[in-house]
């Protein structure tokens, strides 16, 4: 039996946000330490690869690891019925063929539950190597989801060009072109409104505008994201879920490949 | 002209 029960549940309404225009479908892996999910768009150029710890829940049985097989779409229809200030409970037997959503709001006056069919999909899992970044780049999750989408108004694709005096966003086409620079922040007092880069060595790759785009939508989960970038390696971009405290509840990576001179 | 990759070169089935 696999039970999860999440308090805040907006939280399962925003990670749903951010994945369903990127995947169609997707198997949630549940075990002891929480569910994950790992996938790649059709075309392969994307992967997301997420992770919601079973610490996150107010309380998460897991009887037996499972993978629940979902059409992304249909489920995140279903959170929509859900209110943010809902408490979602997930459940679904061992051998089950359906999933099980409990919404409850916080006077418990209102408990709707929605059951879905499950999907046998082929849980291919992807070895994502362990990779020492050239460069990191840490700024607040509204500025990289602005620029995202003013450079998007210029060019399908953006110049990310990482130095030790920061790092600049290019963007060109037709209309013109275009230039974004941050610089590394100063003493900022308030951690999340900074721009750090820690760089080992200078990269400059171009990548895809219409997928970081799709990345973004995950902002409402974090203040703040990180870009990875070592030359000619996928793009990753992460979104830290952490709890008001600030104890990690999970996280959103998404891995972006390259755009390389043919 | 810019050529868009996969991840299939980078990353591996386990």
């Amino acid at each position: 039996m696999f039970e999860a029960r999440l308090v805040e549940g907006s939280l399962l309404k925003k990670v749903m946000e951010s994945i369903k225009d990127l995947l169609n479908e997707a198997s949630w892996d549940c075990s002891g330490n929480g569910m994950c999910l790992q996938a790649m768009d059709s075309s392969h150029v994307a992967l997301v690869s997420l992770m919601l710890k079973s610490d996150g829940f107010e309380n998460y049985r897991c009887d037996r690891s499972i993978s629940l097989g979902i059409n992304l779409a249909s489920m995140s229809k279903i959170l929509k019925c859900a209110s943010n200030d809902d408490i979602i409970t997930i459940r679904a037997e061992d051998d089950a063929d359906a999933i099980t959503f409990m919404f409850e709001s916080p006077k418990q006056d209102r408990v709707s539950d929605y059951e879905m069919k499950l999907m046998n999909l082929d849980t291919e899992h992807l070895g994502i190597p362990d990779t020492e970044y050239a460069c990191v780049i840490k700024m607040p999750s509204g500025e990289f989801s602005r620029i995202c989408r003013d450079l998007s108004v210029l060019g399908d694709s953006v110049i990310i060009c990482c130095t030790k005096d920061g790092v600049r966003f290019s963007a060109k086409g037709d209309l013109g072109n275009g230039n974004i620079k941050l610089a590394q922040s100063a003493n900022v007092d308030k951690e999340e409104e900074a721009v750090v880069v820690d760089m080992r060595e200078a990269v400059t790759l171009t990548f895809s505008l219409r997928y970081l785009n799709f990345f973004t939508k995950a902002a409402p989960l974090s203040s703040q994201v990180s870009l990875s970038m070592s030359e000619d390696v996928p793009l990753m971009v992460e979104y830290k879920i952490n709890d008001k405290e600030g104890d990690s509840k999970g996280y959103v990576r998404y891995y972006l490949a390259p755009k390389i001179e043919d | 002209t810019k050529v868009q990759k996969t991840l299939d070169t980078f990353f591996f089935f386990d």
